[in-house]
């Protein structure tokens, strides 16, 4: 059996969806 | 019979455009439907879901965060004309929960629910220390400010009789001390004449309303009280301006500009 050597996976940065932008400020 | 296949839902970013789209259109709903308060903006969208609705179109469920303006809901001013209340005014949040049909291109909004609440006195605090805070709207010396102001403002709006429609903000200011308002009227939709009134509950309002907006602060001082209240009637084309000269007397009526149409009540930020 040829095992792939383990490639680290670096999981790529997840991009927050949300929560969304800050307009003004935050109270 | 197996159930038809699952209605997944899908999240789209928050900042996506269509969900600004959603959230836009679910700031102008719950901004046209208040009756009292100020209008709110939208600061920032919290949560989003988008599920496929039979036999056509999607609903948005949104969570969102707005900010109070300081235009008051009865305000004809655009929102985007709108301030947004600063933290050092003692900024008040709002959260809401929105269900939008997005159908066709349009958004219209199915459910919405917001509660709003100021900011923490220690976040005012750490920012300002000396800077009042939101006061009971139902506080004595706010109640009495407000009746103060109302009653200088229509001693000074000739002939018209406005009455109290809503307290919507209040501060104690400490130094010096006094007692800020703003509040709401409605008028001179009342078969009163500011002269002639003895008691205001005996007042009708008349069919043809006007609303307006004013603030006012009351100082105290040895032996007595000044006020200074500045008003705008809203107009349905916006608020008009006029000023009346605080020396004037009040028993000369202000003559319109020619250019004025008698019939139309022009009156705006009156410092009296």
């Amino acid at each position: 059996t040829v095992v792939q050597p383990g490639i680290a996976v670096v999981p790529d940065p997840v991009l927050r969806p949300c929560p969304g932008r800050i307009r003004y400020f935050k109270v | 019979v197996p159930l038809g296949p699952a209605l997944a839902y899908r999240q789209p970013n928050c900042d996506d455009p269509e969900t600004e789209q959603a959230a836009l259109a679910a700031v102008d709903y719950i901004n046209s439907h208040m009756l009292q308060g100020y209008k709110h903006t939208l600061n920032q969208i919290d949560k989003v879901k988008v599920w496929p609705r039979r036999p056509m179109g999607e609903v948005f469920e949104l969570e969102i965060d707005t900010l109070e303006t300081t235009c008051h809901v009865l305000d004809p001013t655009p929102l985007a004309n709108c301030s947004v209340r600063q933290l050092v005014e003692h900024a008040v949040e709002g959260d809401c929960d929105f269900r939008v049909l997005k159908q066709d291109g349009q958004f219209s909004v199915l459910f919405a629910k917001c509660d709003s609440s100021p900011d923490s006195a220690e976040d005012v605090r750490r920012l300002c220390p000396g800077c009042p805070l939101l006061a009971p709207l139902n506080d004595t010396k706010v109640v009495h400010a407000v009746d103060v102001a109302l009653t200088a403002f229509n001693a000074q709006s000739n002939g018209s009789y406005f009455r109290l429609l809503e307290v919507s903000r209040a501060q104690l200011v400490p130094l010096p001390p006094s007692t800020y308002v703003e509040f709401a009227f409605a008028g001179p939709a009342t078969d009163c004449a500011a002269k002639d009134v003895t008691d205001p509950a005996k007042c009708n309002l008349l069919a043809e309303k006007q609303y307006g907006f004013c603030k006012a602060t009351l100082t105290e001082k040895i032996g007595g009280e000044d006020v200074a209240v500045t008003c705008t009637v809203f107009q349905t084309q916006g608020p008009d301006v006029v000023t009346v000269d605080p020396g004037a007397d009040p028993a000369v009526p202000v003559p319109s500009p020619p250019d004025v149409p008698v019939a139309s009540l022009v009156v705006g930020p009156m410092v009296v």
